[in-house]
């Protein structure tokens, strides 16, 4: 009887860059991926949603993605060559962020447990900015402030005490 | 020397559903899903971005989700009475997408893998919807009429003909 949740991890060492307003054709994620990988910045977590607005009759969308808090400038410097090829919007980066994962291998199909771990940070009023899951790990970005607050919290809602609290060293 | 990936996925049978506008406040996300939750709609991905609008004064985001295409109109019934109660916008179903992954351990740390994913699916003009990772998977959502093409150009991108075709049956 696996639980469904068996840790929770936090990092607080990321940044947040959105690129908004990429115009919405094939090509585009290529591009800003494949340069970012040119300059060897390492991407944590990448989140397009489906959010579609046309802008000058072109449809765009806006792409985040995190990396470590010490590439962040790297990364929008090594962008804003390309944001004028691409005709992008302007690159805006976050540092005051942390994001919060549990993670386990029983979650998938197990409906409620995203709503216990949305929950849970929603009773200590911490606001969720991001969402990303796979089927082992379900990850709240919030801001960095929140950060410790929220790994307690989720520890607690998890029936997790003295286990596998897994806090990545500040 | 793991192959950073071992295989790709391909799910036709997913829906997307975006509710518009939630008022971006603690308490959104955990009231959406522990409703779906407690309807017993099992929910695959949730992709919530940054992108803030301000909507009548109130900061707002939009919430994604992606469920079984059987599901879809279910989920969609659950929520437009919540939807009143916490007062966002509408909600959108598109039941003709597809979701492509690309999955292996060796993923996390390697800056290109991402990019030579969405390469394969820009050389054959397939537009990016949706974008989500964890170390051991990257998703792409692709138009439904993509998906099996973007199998097949997305597994010879990463020289897997032959092995771990991971194809979810029509
Ligand atoms: C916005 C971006 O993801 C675009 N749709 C692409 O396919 O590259
Ligand atoms: C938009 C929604 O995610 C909200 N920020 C919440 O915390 O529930």
């Amino acid at each position: 009887q696996v639980p469904p949740v068996r840790g929770v991890a936090l990092d607080r060492h990321q940044a947040r860059l959105a690129i908004l307003h990429v115009p919405d054709r094939p090509g585009m994620a290529a591009q800003i991926f494949g340069l970012l990988a040119t300059e060897n910045i390492s991407v944590d977590t990448i989140i397009q949603s489906q959010r579609c607005r046309v802008i000058n009759d072109i449809p765009t969308r806006d792409i985040a993605f995190t990396v470590a808090q010490e590439d962040a400038e790297i990364a929008r410097n090594a962008l804003s060559e390309l944001a004028k090829t691409i005709n992008c919007g302007e690159i805006i980066v976050d540092n005051a962020i942390a994001k919060v994962s549990i993670i386990g291998a029983g979650m998938i199909g197990c409906p409620g447990v995203a709503a216990q771990f949305f929950s849970a940070l929603a009773k200590e009023n911490i606001n969720i900015q991001m969402i990303t899951t796979s089927e082992i790990k379900i990850s709240c970005v919030v801001a960095e402030s929140d950060g410790v607050k929220a790994l307690k919290v989720v520890h607690q809602a998890f029936d997790l005490a003295g286990k596998d609290k897994i806090h990545v060293p500040a």
